[in-house]
């Protein structure tokens, strides 16, 4: 299927928990180890931002595969799709 | 505002109001459209040195620089990356990819919260009067995070993480999206995070009324604010040619005299269009043969309200009778129409379409009557404010309370027209609009207040004052309205009730939380480990041996759940802790409920408190005899006095 605009093809935007306290001792700041993370389902991914005080994790673009394998690997506690909300 | 601050008991000026140094050092967060910082409300005459505290910034970019903060506005970010990821780069001919405010409603919910004092303040000559936001004396920072496109969460969390780091003391959120479990929903998740660390989030309940289990931002450690009435109107009414008379509300200004005060051709949109939904008076669907030269009234829904009044404006109509249906009953909400208009409740409206379609040849005018005060019932429960019960956590009650969110004036974006309309080519420095958004940032600025006068207090706290001290009756003993029903609100409606911010400046007795306390309450959910870690940025084991339950978290208001099928007796247990902020005394447990079936006791019924800080437990014991049909609801109140101050806590009885 070369339809681009498959979902299962798409990238959407997620945020990506992450088990601060999980970090391998390998990694020297959290950043690189959530950008291991994110490397591990997509080369060409990049993180949108990086949350530290709201949450630990960091939104990026991915395909709805990419997400479903990223959210089995180690620390990552969930994976979620991004929501869209509006003014009252 | 104008308007509010007396109706809230605060006068026009801070005399009335405790004014310690520490109230300069209040930092209130908004995130929202942005905001004008051109804006007279935003002038810094008068404030010292930015707090020590702060950590922020003042952001460039389109249209903006670091120059546009001060003393007033200390900080100004954007957050765009999210929004762009999705939907493209920014137009920036369109919408500026700065802290910026194109839209209004940032600047309007801002300014409600914070604004400094302007004199001579109103919209095209409505609502006159000193504009000032709650907490003149705070500080704001501007977080924009929603766009043309919408508000994304990847943004919002993002801004929540900077304002967190920046060190604002209030966070006010007058968004909202849909209902998810806490451990799903962004807001609900970096507003934990913001508690952990004493900032007090206020959030907007959402416009989703007067539905049962509409309400958005439901988490118990988010204030969640519903919307109220001022005593103020803007009366316009629809005379027609039978000679009969209409009342309705308007904000529009005839600066041409294009409004013939002589009866004119009247018609209704449904019968002067060829769509099937012609009578919303959508775009494109009024013939203007049949329209031009007439007043046309436009059934309510769908598109927006000042739309109509410029589609009918396009098609040659002089004027425009705005009609509610049934999804908004008797609910009149102002706008600043292109053209002369106003809108009617669905009652009138009935009997004016009953005229349209039984005279030949129906004639009307509209009368515009400018700004009246004064107005009872007030405050009455806004139609569109979003209602209990919570359908996320049953026994949590929600909303917590309600505040002015209905006509309300507050400063505009030099961007945008009255309207928010593109064809619309007014400017104007205030804007009056309605929306639990407003009401959110009334408390956002109480808060505010509150945290000057004790720094010392924890976000619950400061909530916990604001709710105990909020009232559910009118001074003539009769109860608050709600304006879907004409009938008195319940605490599905208003929560603990109106805010009353000079009473919660001495509430006596408050109810606290700390992080433990809400931890505990997670545990009570039953949320497996990595939703606790998702949510609370932290493992936390909850203890296998320990009975959780919601039921013990100290919140000030009760949502009591009994099983509605059962002839056995329902018997529901609630334990609370009360710490003394006054002086020393004793107080006394008062119960009123509206159902004599259900036995309520509280055990003790009297706490005496010798020292400020002292805390004393007390437990409240609901028993229900036999079986009560499934979704009945009955209500309740407890309170607790010395004599001097009242610590009222809603009841909130439901039969599931």
């Amino acid at each position: 299927n070369t339809d681009v605009s498959h979902p299962k093809t798409t990238p959407s935007t997620y945020i990506v928990h992450m088990a601060k306290s999980q970090m391998p001792a390998s990694f020297e700041h959290h950043t690189h180890w959530y950008d291991s993370s994110l490397k591990s389902v997509s080369d060409s991914a990049e993180m949108l931002y990086t949350y530290t005080s709201a949450i630990h994790g960091f939104s990026t673009r991915l395909t709805p595969e990419q997400a479903a394998s990223l959210s089995s690997q180690p620390g990552v506690l969930s994976v979620l799709p991004e929501l869209k909300y509006e003014l009252h | 505002t104008t308007r509010t601050p007396e109706f809230l008991g605060l006068g026009q000026t801070t005399e009335t109001m405790p004014q310690s140094d520490s109230a300069g050092d209040v930092i209130i967060g908004v995130l929202d459209t942005g905001v004008w910082p051109e804006s007279k409300s935003f002038d810094d005459t008068g404030f010292g040195p930015v707090p020590s505290s702060w950590n922020g910034t003042c952001e460039s970019g389109t249209n903006f620089n670091s120059s546009n903060c001060n003393r007033k506005l200390i900080g100004a970010r954007y957050f765009a990356k999210g929004y762009e990821a999705t939907l493209g780069p920014i137009e920036e001919s369109k919408e500026s990819k700065s802290p910026r405010d194109d839209d209004g409603h940032g600047t309007h919910t801002a300014t409600t919260a914070a604004g400094s004092f302007v004199p001579g303040a109103s919209l095209l000559g409505y609502a006159p009067g000193t504009a000032r936001g709650m907490a003149p004396r705070a500080r704001i920072a501007a977080y924009k995070v929603c766009w043309v496109g919408g508000c994304f969460s990847s943004d919002i969390l993002a801004a929540m993480d900077k304002a967190i780091d920046d060190n604002v003391n209030v966070l006010s959120m007058s968004l909202g999206g849909g209902n998810s479990d806490y451990f799903r929903d962004s807001v609900a998740m970096g507003a934990f995070s913001a508690m952990e660390k004493g900032i007090l989030i206020s959030c907007s309940a959402g416009n989703a009324g007067p539905s049962a289990y509409s309400l958005s931002n439901s988490a118990p450690w988010i204030t969640t604010v519903g919307a109220g009435t001022l005593d103020r109107d803007f009366p316009a009414f629809v005379s027609l040619g039978n000679g009969k008379n209409f009342s309705g509300v308007s904000l529009y200004r005839d600066n041409s005299n294009s409004m013939p005060s002589a009866l004119t051709p009247f018609i209704y949109a449904g019968n002067a269009s060829n769509a099937t939904s012609g009578n919303l008076c959508m775009m494109g669907t009024l013939s203007p043969q049949q329209v031009k030269g007439k007043i046309v009234m436009c059934d309510r829904g769908v598109n927006a309200r000042v739309q109509k009044g410029a589609v009918v404006k396009a098609a040659g109509g002089l004027g425009m009778v705005l009609a509610n249906t049934a999804a908004n009953g008797e609910e009149l909400v102002a706008d600043a129409h292109l053209l002369p208009a106003t809108s009617v409740g669905q009652r009138n409206s009935d009997v004016i379409k009953s005229y349209l379609f039984s005279d030949p040849n129906p004639t009307a005018t509209i009368l515009f009557e400018g700004t009246k005060v004064g107005v009872q019932p007030s405050p009455v429960v806004a139609a569109f404010s979003s209602r209990g019960p919570n359908s996320i956590t049953a026994d949590i009650l929600k909303p917590d309370i309600v505040a002015p969110g209905v006509n309300i004036l507050a400063g505009w974006s030099g961007a945008v027209g009255p309207t928010g309309l593109a064809i619309d080519a007014r400017r104007v420095a205030f804007n009056i609009i309605s929306g639990t958004s407003m009401s959110c940032p009334h408390v956002s600025g109480l808060a505010a207040l509150l945290k000057g006068a004790h720094p010392e207090w924890s976000p619950a706290a400061i909530r916990s004052a604001l709710m105990t001290t909020a009232y559910t009756a009118y001074k003539n003993g009769q109860k608050l309205q709600d304006v879907a029903t004409g009938k008195p609100s319940t605490p599905f409606d208003h929560g603990a009730g109106h805010v009353d911010p000079i009473s919660a400046l001495n509430p006596g007795l408050v109810y606290d939380l700390t992080v433990d306390d809400y931890l505990n309450f997670l545990c009570a959910l039953n949320y497996s480990a990595s939703e606790i870690s998702t949510l609370a940025k932290r493992s936390y084991t909850c203890d296998e041996k320990k009975r959780y339950s919601v039921r013990d978290l100290n919140y000030p208001s009760f949502a009591v759940n009994f099983e509605g099928r059962t002839t056995s007796t329902n018997v529901a247990k609630y334990t609370r802790t009360v710490t003394n902020v006054g002086p020393a005394g004793t107080y006394k447990a008062t119960v009123t409920s509206d159902n004599p079936s259900v036995k309520i006791t509280v055990e003790p019924n009297t706490l005496s408190f010798g020292q400020v800080n002292e805390k004393k437990a007390y437990t409240v014991t609901f028993s229900a005899s036999g079986s009560a049909p499934v979704n009945a609801n009955s209500f309740g109140r407890l309170e607790w006095s010395d004599g001097k101050h009242v610590v009222g806590s809603p009841i909130a009885m439901s039969w599931n």
